[in-house]
């Protein structure tokens, strides 16, 4: 019975597709079967494995506004047990039809519904907003992964991004659970990070994950080499962490 | 007469706010009139300047769609010469009421045209989005600036990003300028990270601003400490780059 986890944070920049990509790579080479969804019109999924948008048949667009069959916008790309679903927004127009879409939020829920057993996981890289397409996810998933980045700003938008969290739970889907909070681009040589880091142990201590990913230079060039980083340099602190990261939510 | 700079791009975590707290205030050291206005529900601006709810009497909610004039919502932050609009979105339904409430396009411009010869500048910090209110930023804003990183992703999205700003112009702000591109984050020990400068520079010879912004731990420590860097190490890289860029602005 698979897993819908969200991966969602309402501040920008703070790693949701980079731990989209390499957890699922993670679980994929842990052995788990893993479906990769990119609901950010930015399409940041597409870009990591260099997929240009003619090798693109359907996407995201395509399942919410033209009612196309999710099965259909799958793509396998070479990687054993890790497929996606790219957002192949070609337009603002189309980006504008999709926010003011009238989309109910259990849309979502209701095309991943006949899906959930062909997959153990099913990662949903959400854009950095509340708009309609994060309320779909939050209203889809089974469980919500934050990822912080250790930088004052991300620090004091969690309390608000996690009271909206438990309304849109209540509101549209009340088994929501806790992934966890993942602290990403931690710096050991900076004092702040460290004392971010310490500040969020102690206030979130039941639901921050014990890895935490390291700024790590690999893992910002892995989206120009086009292969997630455990597939060029298994042995870097940035894909080690990854791997620990799907150890801890495997178990 | 004031120039209306909006500070915008679709990619998370660039530097928009950054950028506007210090351009913002270095254009107000260098003698000039400055406006800060935060579009973004997040209310980094504030956190920025270390204000409390109680402290924001109105902000950006109010004058959208309670309609309180924006001279009401202004504040005075001790700083000469550099005031600013608070956004102050309390609960996630006033942030979706602002996301789906038929907000106008034009609706800002209006707002902001009695109030443009008060200042020299009136910069507009906007969301990491294309929705309603980046939409009226663009379409109240004499000039753009695109903060971008130097990393993969952001140079990717940048292509698509000035295709719908041409869109968004042509339809509601046919004068809208460029005010430039701002590499931020720039760290000159990665060869990713000067790779891409230069196909920056190359592909945007023309837009593009001389003055780039380096990594600078002083930059992410500045909202800890509620002040921009200027107001506490003025000589630091980051407060600077920032300098510079005013300049590079003025003339
Ligand atoms: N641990 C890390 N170390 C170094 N760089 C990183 C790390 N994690 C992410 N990055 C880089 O930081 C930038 C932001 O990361 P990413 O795009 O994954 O964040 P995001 O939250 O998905 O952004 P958005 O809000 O725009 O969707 C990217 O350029 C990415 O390559
Ligand atoms: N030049 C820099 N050097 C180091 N850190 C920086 C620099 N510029 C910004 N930062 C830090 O990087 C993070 C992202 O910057 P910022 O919040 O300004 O981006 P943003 O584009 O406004 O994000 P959002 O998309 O969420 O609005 C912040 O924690 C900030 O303190
Ligand atoms: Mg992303
Ligand atoms: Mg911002």
């Amino acid at each position: 019975m698979g897993d819908i986890i969200a991966i969602a944070s309402q501040k920008g920049g703070v790693g949701k597709t980079t731990t989209a990509i390499n957890l699922g790579t993670s679980l994929a080479i842990l052995g788990k079967q893993v479906l990769l969804i990119d609901l950010d019109p930015q399409g940041s999924i597409a870009t990591s494995f260099h997929l240009d948008e003619y090798e693109i048949s359907y996407g995201l667009y395509d399942i919410i506004v033209k009612k196309v069959p999710l099965a259909m916008a799958i793509m396998d790309i070479g990687l054993e047990n890790l497929e996606i679903v790219p957002s192949n927004i070609k337009s603002e127009e189309e980006e504008v039809e999709l926010f003011t879409h009238s989309i109910k939020p259990k849309l979502l829920r209701s095309i991943l519904g006949p899906l959930k057993d062909d997959y153990d996981y099913i990662l949903l890289d959400c854009p950095p907003s509340l708009g309609t397409l994060t309320i779909n996810a939050l209203t889809a998933a089974d469980s919500i992964l934050i990822p912080v980045q250790s930088e004052y700003f991300s620090l004091k938008s969690l309390g608000k991004f996690l009271r909206t969290i438990r309304n849109i739970s209540l509101k549209y889907n009340p088994g929501l659970k806790f992934s966890g909070i993942l602290i990403t681009m931690f710096d050991k040589r900076l004092n702040k990070s460290k004392e971010i880091v310490e500040e969020l142990r102690q206030n979130f201590k039941d639901i921050i994950f014990k890895t935490l990913i390291p700024r790590n230079s690999k893992l910002s060039e892995a989206p120009a080499i086009g292969k997630p980083v455990a597939l060029f340099d298994l042995g870097s602190p940035g894909s080690l962490n990854y791997f620990r990261l799907a150890e801890e939510i495997i178990s």
